[in-house]
């Protein structure tokens, strides 16, 4: 089976390609055999697997006018079991351009229609927004699952975006799950991480899992070397708490 | 004499949000009289200020669809001389609208020629994107500031977001200047935020105020109460950065 995972929140900076860079790598670890899709204009989850702006000949732009197919324009990077589509600049253009043209909000669906069959997870690294861009990741993705930076301004949108999930679900894509809250940028010095955590638990329960990330600088420092945090310091807190929030996932679809 | 600035930059998380409602509100103790205009759908620059989503019965997107006027839409806040246009979730649609009517990036430019005629200092609280919302503030705007977070994949984005400002100069708006960068959650414990930091002002010199906002948790715990830094803890280094940061900016005037 392949399954495929929307990693979305419309607030910025929460930890949404981070956590695509890391899971996706400790997934790949496992022995599973990954695909990335980087559908943020920015590029960072691009960067952050040492892709070089010059690199990315084929990306996640030319597979949404068309161009290419998935399967082109995906790439080796240095993880083994983990591919990449790369983002270029382009794709800002393609918030207008899709607006414009026909079946806008599933051209993603379409090309993983006869994309991407050998692997067993591809995931979506979504823009800060809820736009164009992400609603083709949701019609496109099996499962949501949605990093929460421990910040009571990230706490605010939340809601918008559950209901957002629940809109593409009636109208789009039935079979869409939300996977889960990744608390992430848990800082145990500080005491409204815990303070928006217990909030977030006691609302959403089970949705939320058990693994939290810690802010760890070593997390940060990664994309300037171009490696995913495991590869860069696999000792250090970030790398081994998305080792373990890999290994909870798999347990989730166990328990299913 | 009135100034436009536009708090802008496409990197989700750096602190535009925070910046634009810490800034305004240093602006204002220091007895100008002063606009905010939220231009987020997400809306937190209005819940730092205190404004509950149902308090918010006219708000930027009204100005935008012309349903009324910047006047008719801006409301007084906690904080004296500070009036505040409101945001909703409505402004998603706008990005989508817009696209389709006439003059669709000068909508803000043609209300600011009618509108807050007594402000002194008009702040634009933007969306983590270059769409149309942004676009639009970038066309109405006299000066852009950007903060710029001490991270390495913040500083992917920083040479896109000036060649798109330099695109509107010579397209759509030709007396748009940059009036500086700022540094934000620089973390002195940190070696990345001094490297990042080093390497913003060899690269770009004055172009960087010399204020930098450290990482300071009482600027996160502040919008949890409805108030800008400077009224939840005015002692805070993080309320002091933002006063000397207002004290900065006005030099910069002087010395222009
Ligand atoms: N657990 C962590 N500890 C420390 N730093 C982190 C952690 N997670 C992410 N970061 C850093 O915080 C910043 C924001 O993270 P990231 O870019 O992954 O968020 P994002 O949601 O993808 O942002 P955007 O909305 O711009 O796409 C980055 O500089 C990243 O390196
Ligand atoms: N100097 C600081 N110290 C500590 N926390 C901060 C600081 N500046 C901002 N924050 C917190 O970091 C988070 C991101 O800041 P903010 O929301 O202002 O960024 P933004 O650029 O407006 O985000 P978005 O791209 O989603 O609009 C918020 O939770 C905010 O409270
Ligand atoms: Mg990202
Ligand atoms: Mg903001």
């Amino acid at each position: 089976t392949r399954r495929v995972i929307a990693v979305a929140n419309q607030k910025g900076g929460v930890g949404k390609t981070t956590t695509v860079i890391n899971l996706a790598t400790a997934l790949a670890a496992a022995g599973h055999r990954v695909l990335v899709i980087d559908f943020d204009p920015q590029g960072n989850a691009s960067t952050g697997f040492g892709i070089e702006p010059a690199a990315r000949q084929r990306s996640s732009y030319d597979v949404l006018t068309g161009e290419h197919s998935l399967d082109e324009a995906s790439m080796d990077t240095q993880v083994p079991n983990l591919r990449l589509v790369p983002a270029t600049r382009d794709l800002v253009g393609a918030e207008v351009e899709l607006l414009e043209g026909q079946r806008r909000d599933s051209r993603l669906r379409d090309a993983l229609f006869d994309g991407a069959a050998d692997a067993e997870f591809v995931l979506l690294d979504c823009p800060p927004s809820l736009g164009m861009l992400t609603v083709n990741a949701l019609v496109a993705a099996d499962e949501v699952l949605v990093p929460l930076q421990c910040e009571f301004l990230a706490l605010e949108g939340l809601s918008h975006l559950l209901h957002t999930v629940d809109r593409i679900r009636r109208s789009r894509n039935p079979d869409l799950v939300i996977r889960g809250i990744v608390l992430t940028m848990f800082d145990r010095r500080n005491n409204l991480s815990e303070v928006v955590a217990q909030d977030v638990r006691a609302n959403l329960g089970d949705l939320v899992f058990e693994t939290a990330i810690p802010r760890n600088v070593r997390i940060s420092e990664a994309p300037s070397h171009g490696l995913p945090v495991m590869l860069y310091d696999w000792r250090s807190a970030g790398a081994q708490a998305y080792i373990q929030l890999a290994r909870e996932l798999l347990g989730r679809y166990n328990r299913d």
